[in-house]
Order: C-alpha cells, then sequence, then structure tokens
C-alpha cells in the first residue's frame, strides 16, 4: 500500500526540501522503492539529489500543464529510486492552473496510477500555500510539516492548519498530519522555547525526533548526495536516520 | 526625493524579513522618515515591528483588493515610522489580484500619493515571485536581494535577475538592483564558498558588507524590537549598522 507524503510549510528555509531529500534517502536504505516529486520551481530537491538539468526532459510543469505522463518525465537513479524533476517554468503554473478545471486535482489524477509501483512518494513543496501546494495536499495521504526552531516560523503554523483542514472539507477528507518535525534545534533558549511552544499546542502531531542544527547538512547537497552518504556519523544522520524509522513503523494504518 | 525599496528571493529563509525590519529600524536611527509596507501573508515583518493583531484596522490585503486607501491602514508605530500590516487574507490575494485589470500595478497606483511623505518606503515580500511579489517590483526604485551564504540559495539567483529584468522590460523602466546582501555567513568553507560565487557572478551589484549568522538576530523580533535596540554592539547590529549607512549614502541618481 503506497505512502504518499507532502512537504508543506508556507514558511521558507525551514528544512522542507532537505527532508524530503533525506527522508527520501532513508527509505532507500531501509529498503522502501521511492518516487521524490519536486514541485518547488527553485528545483533544490532536483539539484540536492544530484540530477544535472542537462538529464531533465519533461518535467512537473509539462506534467501539470502540458498533459504529459508522469512515467513519461520521470528519471531513474537507482533501482528504487526515481525522481520526477521540477524547472523554473513551475512558476508559471500557478498562474496557468488558475485557467484549469479541477485545477487542484491534476496531480493527484497524474499519478494515480504511477504511485503504485512505489511505496512511497515524496512531494517537496514550494514556500506557499498556493495552487502547487494545493495539488500536493490533494494528492497526499499525509502531510509533513518541518517548523524551523526560530521565532517567525511560529507565526504561519495557526495558518498551515487552517489550509490543512480547508483541504480535509474539499477534496482530500482523509488527509492526515503525518507529523510536525522540529528543525534546526540548538541549546539557544530561543530554540528550547519554540519547540516548547510547537509542542504545547500540536501535542499529538509533533515528532519527538528533532532535528538538530547541522552543519553537514547543508554540505551534503553541494555534492548531491544525501546526509547518510555524505556524513553517516553527523547529528544530522542520526537523526534523520530515527525520523525514517518512526515513518516505517507507522504502516500508515490510523 | 523618496526611494522605494522592496526586498527579493523566492528562496525562503534568506533574510528578507530580517533585513527589512533591521534597515527600516538603521533607517530611523539615522533621521529618515521610513514606511515599511509588509505584503507577506506570513506577516513576520508586522508582528517583528512589535505590532499586535488587535491594532489592525485595515492592511494590505484591504488595499490591494478591497480598494481601501493607504492611509486608511497604515499604523503610526514612532514619529517617524510608519508600517502598512499584513494579514493571513494576503494569501488569498495572489489569485484574486489574477482577475483584476492592471493587476500588476494596484501597489504602485496606492502608494503613489502617499510614499512622498516619507524618505524611505522598505516593501518586505512573501518567498515567490507571483502577483504580491510583482506589485512591489512594479511599484519600486530598486530592489535588495538578500542571498543566504548556503548551496540552495545560489540556485534561484538567475531566476531572480530574470525576472527583474522582465519587469523592467514590462513596466518599470526604471528598477535598478540596490544590493545583493550575502547573510548568515560563517567561518564554515560552504559558506566561504558561496559568497565567492555570487561575487563572481554578481561583482558589481554585491555588497562588500555581509551579515553573519547570529542568534540575536533570531531573538530581537521576539520582543519586537530591532537589533540596535536588542543587542546594539552584536555582530549583527555592526553590519547592518554599515548597511544602512552604505544605502543613505547611495543618494539614488544611479
Ligand atoms: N538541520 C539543519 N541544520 C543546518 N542547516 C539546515 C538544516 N536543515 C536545512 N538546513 C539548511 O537551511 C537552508 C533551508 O533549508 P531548506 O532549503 O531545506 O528549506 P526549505 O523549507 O525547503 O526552503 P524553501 O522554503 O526555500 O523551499 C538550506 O540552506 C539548508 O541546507
Ligand atoms: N544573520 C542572521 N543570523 C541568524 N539568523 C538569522 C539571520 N538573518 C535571519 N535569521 C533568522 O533566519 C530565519 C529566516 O530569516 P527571515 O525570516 O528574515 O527570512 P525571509 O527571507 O524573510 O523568510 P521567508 O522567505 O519565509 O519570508 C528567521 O528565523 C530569522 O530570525
Ligand atoms: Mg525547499
Ligand atoms: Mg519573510
Amino acid at each position: 500500500m503506497v505512502r504518499v507524503i507532502a512537504l508543506a510549510n508556507q514558511k521558507g528555509g525551514v528544512g522542507k526540501t532537505t527532508t524530503a531529500l533525506n527522508i527520501a534517502a532513508g527509505l532507500l536504505k531501509n529498503g522502501q522503492k521511492v518516487l521524490l516529486i519536486d514541485l518547488d520551481p527553485q528545483s533544490n530537491a532536483t539539484s540536492g539529489a544530484g540530477v544535472d538539468k542537462k538529464e531533465i526532459n519533461f518535467d512537473a510543469y509539462d506534467v501539470l500543464i502540458s498533459n504529459r505522463s508522469v512515467k513519461s518525465a520521470i528519471l531513474k537513479r537507482t533501482d528504487n529510486f526515481d525522481i520526477l524533476p521540477s524547472s523554473p517554468e513551475l512558476a508559471g503554473a500557478e498562474i496557468e492552473l488558475t485557467k484549469k478545471k479541477n485545477r487542484q486535482m491534476i496531480l493527484k489524477r497524474k499519478i494515480a496510477q504511477e504511485k503504485e509501483n512505489y511505496d512511497f512518494v515524496i512531494i517537496d513543496n514550494p514556500p506557499a500555500l498556493g495552487l502547487l501546494s494545493l495539488n500536493s495536499l490533494m494528492a497526499a495521504d499525509s502531510v509533513l510539516i518541518p517548523v524551523q526552531a526560530e521565532y517567525f516560523a511560529l507565526e504561519g503554523l495557526a495558518q498551515l492548519k487552517k489550509t490543512i483542514d480547508l483541504v480535509k472539507e474539499h477534496g482530500n477528507l482523509g488527509l492526515t498530519i503525518e507529523g510536525i518535525l522540529m528543525t534546526m534545534t540548538t541549546h539557544t533558549k530561543i530554540s528550547r522555547q519554540v519547540v516548547a511552544e510547537v509542542e504545547k499546542h500540536f501535542p499529538e502531531e509533533t515528532y519527538s525526533i528533532t532535528i538538530p542544527r547541522n552543519v553537514r547538512l547543508t554540505e551534503a547537497p553541494s555534492f548531491g548526495q544525501s546526509i547518510f552518504d555524505f556524513a553517516g556519523f553527523s547529528s544530522g544522520a542520526r537523526a534523520y536516520n530515527k525520523l525514517v524509522k518512526e515513518i516505517i513503523s507507522k504502516d500508515g494504518t490510523e
């Protein structure tokens, strides 16, 4: 039974892409078959996974706007790891999608067949709650919400929760919160305060596992590697490893 | 002669809001009259400036979508500092703006009179190149681009430059780059590499001043204070002070 997990948070720079890349890699390490979909026009997940722009024939823009099949756009990375790459053109998709019928359900429809070939589909999103992220939330079974352990990151949480509730009411009844993941935690007072505040407001959903600020996590994608390949003994690798074990053990039957 | 400076970068979490708040405060310290406009639905600039949601009557959404005047929505903070606050409703503005005529020019038209009461207008934007940011770029004289000294931040730079060139061709001929500001710099190899790469591609536009990673900058907004009031002797305060002096000395006549 495939599980589709969307990464979402309209606050920028909170670790959506870093989490998408490293849980995809961690799931692979645990023998799972994974499709990574990059819906962010910045293509950070595409490049962080080591994809060279020259390898890309079709991308997420072609699938959503020009009706290409997912199969024609997927790039095979390893035996068990495929990626649907992004491109800068996707930035124009937000406006072009407003003209289409059922504009929020396009991704769900497009991946309906293909997703059955995998154990997990991980979708990275841009820092916004626009039509690209809505497509993701409609196609997803659950949403993983990275929250940076810093003051500004607190503000968007209520807004995000509201959006998830709206998605449930208008088209994706079964959407659940996979978890709220505190990222870039440090030993500062402000970091501890933000973590405590999020745990207070969302006690059920917040993972006990937190991802510490770790420079290895910023270096790994510049080599197109996951944290496990780049610095397998780092604090970042250990934390993402625990997170992946938790995701696998929750076999999706709430 | 008022100068309208927009903060823009579609990459999230690079320091747009932190820079907007601290250059606004720094300009005040130097006797300038400042209007801060918050066009980000996350309202980080609004709360970072110490505004309580209860104080807000009208906001940027009312100005852009419901045709309220800028004057009716502005909150007076101190003698020389006003703010046009944001609200979560602004998230819906992207889609609503697509239906309006001259949808990119609304902010420019709305601030045309009001801006003359100030020396500087600073506009904070969401992490996207959608219609909210386009409104800002059309209304601005120049754009200040914070770039985080980390690998992922490099990718969006070419896209951003393309967007600025498009804006120049379609409506705001006079738009210039105020500067590219490297933020959250550290003594790591990856930070130095990214700074060197940006300086190589944009030698003219990149400030020699860089903003170091400094925890005081993340704490200040949780008290509604600028870095100057919160930790005036910190490395963050010293760097933003230098930046403000550079902005004032460049009196805008390119
Ligand atoms: N735990 C961590 N420790 C240190 N740096 C981190 C950590 N997680 C992410 N980063 C770095 O912080 C920056 C922001 O992370 P990332 O790009 O993954 O966030 P994002 O939410 O995907 O951003 P955007 O909103 O732009 O899509 C990146 O430079 C990344 O390398
Ligand atoms: N020089 C710095 N040193 C340390 N932390 C910083 C620095 N500048 C910004 N920050 C912190 O990094 C985070 C991202 O900064 P900020 O919110 O200003 O970026 P942004 O570009 O406005 O984000 P968004 O794309 O979501 O609008 C915030 O938690 C902020 O407090
Ligand atoms: Mg990202
Ligand atoms: Mg911001």
